[in-house]
């Protein structure tokens, strides 16, 4: 099964 | 002092009728640049970035950076009482703690004020860095958000598939699966028609229909859309704002566990 990610995983915090 | 007039009124209340599904409040920053959001959804799965260029404004004044909380229902609410002819301009004092929009109507006859409450809103700006994608696909606006619709009535996710033959979306659900497949077709008439897929690898992505089924809510911004995918990184749904800017949507995928 596959999992919702979240965009912080991608990208950083400003 | 913040003054802000866009005589194309009804492409900000567009813009809100696109965005307020999927954020609740949102903090609208106005520069030297132009009046622009970025915000996600409440889940951190989804981003919005909305870009209106000061150079669309027929006036624009902003004397310094200025960061506007505002409860996007609400905005929605008193943006509806302006008619779709109407121009509009957005009023702000420094460190006021209320935004006025007022509507013109094109004949000038009538001219409303609306005062709207700001809100404090603690915002995380994430920092999105220029990606190179491996592929992109133009395509018309309203024919994405005909897969997208049709595609939730028999599953809860698609997977984006680019490959040389084309795009592929696929969903699977209780009562069984579907496909659709757009190739790429560039010798339609009209170019806003056109499925063009700029492709530098396949990729393949999972995401969930309910973030890009609310994305749709953009389709009367623009004709056509994007849509950006890495594989391993989220994908970007853009619909650019003639002459303006754009609202990008960034939508983390769904990943083996």
């Amino acid at each position: 099964a596959k999992k919702q990610s979240k965009l912080s995983a991608f990208f950083t915090m400003r | 002092m913040l003054e802000l007039r866009l005589v194309q009124g009804s492409l900000l209340k567009k813009v809100l009728e696109s965005i307020k599904e999927l954020v609740t409040d949102a903090n609208f920053d106005c520069s030297s640049t132009g009046f622009s959001l970025q915000a996600m959804d409440s889940s951190h799965v989804a981003l919005v970035a909305l870009l209106l260029r000061s150079e669309g404004f027929e006036h624009y004044r902003c004397d310094r950076n200025m960061s506007m909380g505002m409860n996007l229902n609400n905005m929605a609410k008193m943006l509806k009482c302006a008619g779709n002819d109407d121009i509009i301009t957005i009023k702000a004092d420094d460190g006021g703690d209320t935004v006025t929009f007022m509507f013109e109507s094109p004949t000038q006859d009538k001219i409303s004020d609306f005062e709207m409450k700001l809100m404090d809103i603690d915002s995380e700006h994430l920092g999105i860095p220029e990606a190179e994608y491996h592929a992109i696909v133009k395509m018309p606006s309203s024919e994405f958000a005909r897969i997208c619709r049709d595609l939730s009535s028999i599953g809860d996710t698609v997977v984006i598939s680019v490959t040389k033959e084309g795009v592929k979306f696929s969903t699977k659900g209780d009562i069984g699966s579907a496909n659709i497949v757009c190739r790429q077709n560039t010798s339609v008439d009209k170019p806003e028609e056109a499925t063009v897929i700029d492709m530098n690898e396949p990729v393949s992505l999972t995401f969930a229909l309910r973030y890009m089924n609310s994305f749709t809510k953009a389709t009367p911004l623009s004709n056509t859309v994007s849509i950006s995918l890495s594989n391993e990184l989220p994908v970007v749904v853009e619909y650019k704002i003639a002459e303006m800017g754009y609202v990008r949507f960034y939508l983390a995928p769904k990943i083996e566990e």
